[in-house]
């Protein structure tokens, strides 16, 4: 079926947002258990992932920044103590 | 990393329930198997309960499960999660029930994703090294291959130090040898970038040529499939060793056994007749191999991949001072080093001749 642009770019979005979220938003203090939300912007985080993928750091959601995105992994945050 | 870790070698785990998608005998195995890799290379003894709390509780789940904080995403996504050594959560490892789980390539291989997450549960973040075995995205390789890279072991050891060496119960060679003793010899020796590796049984030494350094270490703790006694060993064009015991031969990158090996000698070229090789060399000057086998010598194309016409020729003619059995043989700053017992003979492959007789432990700073 042909794509619908429009849903397509939402799609995206939504799953750039969950990712950098999931893996690349979480900051722990150490003494304690809970998460405190990191207040990096989106492009920042998106250029963090990108480094550590060795992709081209551009802090855009690119074809192959979303392509990573898609690939099956551990639930276990990329950045900061994994708490 | 993160540390201390757990504060004790003795670290008992507990299966708390099993994915309907394996036998329970293939889960056990899987989970024993897994946490094997990381016991290989340190101290950690790990030992299953059936009953109670476990330093590290496995358990299948779905979407939100129990007490978690955290959740799962449904098929594909997310596998697995884990928690770093501590109480409570702490050292857990929880699987996706809603993916696949499987022994082989298809879905998710159980031990591989289990030996990662057991690297968070013992206090190893990701790595963004795509050949570890910690880096976040999964990825399928052989099993009987050993999953751990480099960046693994040394963040693991960072945390634990590495594996004593055990007192083995095989009779073979109870003490170490004595590399300064006169009549030290060699089975194999080889250059691994800017080192020198010495095998003699199970041991290799580990020389820095540049700062005199030496290391023992035991061939299992990084190449724990590989045989002892290896007898001839060579390090190629493309960053690889490979490693010859009888008829057949293994190709090592990094720290992982490729995929295939180990193959009988004759795929190289080799007629039947060939039971072994004694040593091998690749002149990085030239892309050629050459392999030494009692008083011949045949000579293999790195670039073509094939072995050259017109060989096996006698050694003593094209290297003129060699002339007994070769046990080893490198190549270092343009010299080669040819082995045989306790003595060492540097050649000239430009000038056709030997430059000095030395002792076979010259590198070790006697």
């Amino acid at each position: 079926l042909p794509s619908h642009p429009e849903k397509d770019r939402k799609e995206d979005a939504k799953l750039v947002q969950d990712y950098l979220n999931k893996f690349y938003a979480v900051e722990t203090d150490p003494n304690q258990l809970g998460w405190k939300i990191n207040a990096e912007s989106t492009a920042e985080k998106l250029r963090k992932m990108q480094q550590f993928f060795g992709l081209k750091v551009t802090g855009k959601p690119d074809s192959e920044t979303l392509e990573m995105m898609k690939k099956p992994r551990c639930g276990v945050p990329d950045v900061g103590l994994y708490g | 990393v993160t540390l201390p870790g757990w504060k004790k070698n003795k670290i008992t785990y507990r299966i708390v329930n099993y994915t309907p998608d394996m036998s329970k005998e293939d889960v056990d195995k899987a989970i024993q198997k897994a946490f094997k890799v990381w016991s290989t290379v340190t101290p950690l003894i790990f030992t299953r309960i059936h009953e109670g709390i476990a330093d590290i509780m496995i358990a299948f789940g779905t979407k939100a499960h129990g007490h978690c904080p955290r959740y799962f995403d449904g098929p594909l996504g997310v596998l697995a999660h884990a928690f770093p050594p501590g109480n409570g959560f702490g050292g857990d490892v929880h699987f996706d029930e809603d993916e696949d789980w499987t022994t082989g390539s298809a879905g998710f291989n159980l031990f591989l994703v289990a030996a990662h997450e057991f690297g968070h549960a013992l206090g190893l973040s990701h790595s963004s090294d795509q050949t570890a075995l910690m880096f976040p995205n999964y990825a399928y390789v052989s099993p009987s291959a050993f999953p751990l890279s480099a960046d693994d072991i040394s963040g693991i050891q960072s945390i634990y130090g590495s594996r004593p060496n055990v007192p083995d119960k095989r009779p073979a060679n109870p003490t170490l040898p004595k590399i300064c003793g006169s009549q030290m010899t060699f089975d194999a020796v080889t250059t691994l970038r800017r080192e020198v590796i010495f095998l003699k049984g199970r041991h290799l030494w580990r020389v820095y040529p540049d700062n005199s350094e030496v290391e023992l270490e035991l061939i299992s703790t990084f190449w724990p499939t590989l045989p002892s006694g290896i007898q001839a060993v060579y390090e190629n064009m493309k960053d690889q060793i490979l490693f010859f015991k009888g008829n057949k031969f293994w190709v090592i990158s990094g720290h992982q056994v490729l995929l295939g090996y180990p193959k009988n000698i004759n795929t190289l070229g080799f007629p039947k007749g060939v039971k072994k090789i004694d040593a091998a060399v690749c002149n990085k000057n030239t892309g050629k191999t050459d392999f030494f086998i009692g008083d011949k010598y045949w000579r293999y194309d790195e670039n073509t991949q094939s072995m050259e016409r017109g060989y096996p020729r006698q050694t003593a003619n094209d290297f003129p001072g060699i002339n007994q059995k070769v046990d080893a043989v490198f190549q270092q700053k343009g010299f080669f080093y040819f082995f045989h017992g306790s003595k060492q003979w540097e050649f000239d492959p430009i000038a056709k001749k030997v430059t000095r007789e030395i002792k076979s432990n010259s590198w070790f700073n006697c």
